[in-house]
Formats: C-alpha cells, structure tokens, sequence
C-alpha cells in the first residue's frame, strides 16, 4: 500500500532477524534481588548512564517546548520526590539508586517511572 | 504495541510482542522518527532477576524503570502489557495517590510484583484482573498449559473484559493492540486486522518463533514507535529481543 498506513503483505523469512528493520540485539543482565534495593541496578546504570541521562534530557526539553518557564521541571525535581515515600518501599529505594547511580535528579527518575500513568488520557 | 499469545498443536504457548511508545513525544523532521522511541532503544536490556543465584523471572525492560512490561516466570506465566486509552486516565489515580487516597497499585510495580511472587498462572491472573490500579490497562497473560492464555482488559476500579483462548472454538490465538477487542480500533490505527490476518494466513501449525517474528515485523504492527520485539516460551524458558527499526515508508503509529 503507498500510502498510510502503509500496510504490508504478511512478511516471511524475516528471522532470524537481519536487514532494514532490525537494529540490534539486546544485551542480558543480572539484578540479584538479594542485594539491598539501592544497590541492585548500579552495573546497568553504571553502562547505561550517558544513554539514561539523554533520554531524560530530552524529555525535559519537551516539556519546556510545552512550559518554557520551566515551572513543570521544578515541580519534577522539587515536589516529586515527596512521593517517594509513599511509593512500595522496594520500588522506592531502587530509584533513589537509580538517581545516585547516575546522577539525574530522583524527581526526575519518578517521572520516568510513572510515566505509564501519566500518559494513558 | 502489539502483544499476542499462541498456541501450537502440540499444546506449546508462545507469547510475543511488539514495544511501541513515544508517540507525540518529539517527531524529528529530519530523520522521520520520534526522538523519545529513538533514545529508548539504547536503553533496552534483558534482565535475569535472581535470588539465591536462581533465575525468579526474566524480563526485556528499560534501563531506570523499575516496572515490567515485558517478563516471563520460566516454566509458569508469560506476561506483556498494552497502554490502555481512557478519560478515567491514570493522570487521575496520581491525583487520588498524591491526594492519600492510596489503595490502588501502580501499573509496573503490579506487574513487577506478580512476576516476582505469583506462582501459577491462575494465580497471576486473579492479581492481574482483582488488584485496584491507578490506570487502565491490557494485561495478556500466557500460561504453560494448553489453552492458558487470556487478555484481560482493566479500568482502575475493576476488571472488563477476560478474553481467553479457546481452542475447541478455533481461536489458537488472541492478539491485542490498543483496544477493547469487542470494538473496532480507531480507523486510523488499525494493527489489529494485519496482525490478524497475518496470524491467520500462518496458521496454527506453522507457529513459531520465525513465524511470529514475521507477523511482528508487517507493517503496520511495525512503525515507528516500535522499539523492541520481544518473543518468549515458557515451557523452554526463552526469551529474545530485538531492536526494531521501520523504514520509509511506515506510519508514525
């Protein structure tokens, strides 16, 4: 079909994946739920900081696309961490190490995580 | 997204999906692609929770979210979720949470939470559909036994809809996208008749992973928004993914 959306005759002989629609494969790890919440993602934050940091980034700067005042990202980084508490104490303490790990605000981490329910309307 | 559970003849359940988010989140006129779904990529791992050095569930996840999508208890559950549409939107279960009113669960942390400590499928399945939520959601949910799969479909409060296979009455599979399955999908966004189509036209004995990534990789169940593929088997305790990209031409949604 040449125009949207665009659909297709039913592919075949597509894997194992290769060519034009496939962009890598995904690399495994390990998150011993032994260790203390904190400390379990800090070897895939630790790998993965720079990638986590631009996506947060980018999401800051379409919000201030949206609130140029910045107010919205204050609202983040200030009165978001105030849930943190009330979130499953586990979950809580894995995205304060996840903030520590990597250095971005743990407002900011939240949003991430919440991102879910703040996106279904 | 695009999740599906299917069942071979041999009674063997696959399970697979496609991960599409960042819609209206950036569109980069310059490379045709949404700016969010292109950062998410790198961000994309496969994570082996343990305890006591043994494997409790396998998952393909964002690095910083702590919440599941996508995970597997080898042998017992396969388990995606789909973003669910409503006005009823979790924007207001944060409002209700922020405000004290704290008795529902957050969608990943439910998902999370069922993947580490459920221990059967129909346990999964009463937590899934009875657990208040803070949004609606589609949990589809694949068992290790023939004929254990369902899509469930949630508002905040309680359970619609559960949707199982039955094979007796020929459906092999269910495949969910974005909406309710007993309503048409928004016209403009209809992946649900391709992938269907695509289903049917493989039939029940060819199914497998190959067969299946097909399916996953026909446009429109492929755009722009999909960021991952992933396919599991429970009864194997396999899962794979895959980083998806959609070339010219391919709908943004």
């Amino acid at each position: 079909q040449d125009v949207p959306p665009y659909t297709e005759d039913c592919r075949s002989g597509t894997y194992p994946p290769s060519g034009q629609t496939f962009r890598g494969t995904v690399p495994w790890y390990k998150v011993n739920l032994d260790q203390a919440p904190h400390e379990r993602w800090q070897q895939l934050i630790s790998d993965k900081k720079i990638q986590l940091t631009a996506l947060i980034q980018s999401i800051k700067n379409l919000a201030k696309s949206i609130f140029p005042s910045g107010k919205l990202i204050e609202i983040v980084d200030n009165d978001l961490p105030l849930l943190i508490g009330t979130l499953p104490a586990q979950y809580g303490e894995e995205m304060k190490g996840i903030a520590d790990a990597s250095g971005l605000p743990l407002g900011e981490v939240i949003l991430f995580n919440i991102f879910y329910e703040v996106f279904t309307v | 997204c695009t999740s599906l559970v299917a069942e071979d003849k041999s009674g063997k359940l696959y399970h697979a999906r496609n991960l599409d988010f960042g819609l209206f989140l950036g569109w980069d006129v310059k490379n045709n692609s949404w700016m969010v779904t292109e950062l998410l990529r790198p961000l994309v791992v496969n994570v082996n929770f343990q305890r006591n050095n043994k494997t409790v569930f396998l998952s393909t996840s964002f690095v910083g979210y702590v919440g599941m999508l996508t995970g597997m208890k080898p042998g017992v559950f396969t388990l995606t979720m789909n973003e669910r549409f409503s006005i009823d939107g979790g924007y207001l279960g944060i409002l209700e949470w922020i405000l004290g009113k704290r008795s529902g669960a957050w969608m990943s942390f439910l998902t999370r939470s069922v993947l580490e400590n459920a221990t059967s499928y129909d346990e999964a399945k009463t937590l899934l559909s009875k657990t208040k939520m803070l949004a609606p959601a589609y949990f589809i949910l694949g068992g290790n036994k023939s004929g254990e799969a369902c899509v469930i479909t949630r508002s905040r409060e309680s359970c619609l809809d559960i949707w199982e296979l039955d094979i007796k009455q020929g459906r092999w599979y269910v495949l969910e996208t974005n909406y309710d399955h007993w309503k048409e999908p928004l016209f403009i966004d209809n992946r649900r008749a391709p992938g269907m189509k695509c289903m049917n036209k493989t039939t029940q004995e060819n199914i497998s992973f190959a067969t299946i990534y097909d399916v996953l990789s026909t446009k429109p169940v492929l755009n722009k928004l999909t960021t991952y593929t992933a396919l599991m088997a429970v009864s194997d305790a396999k899962l794979e993914a895959y980083l998806r990209d959609c070339p010219d031409p391919c709908i943004p949604w």
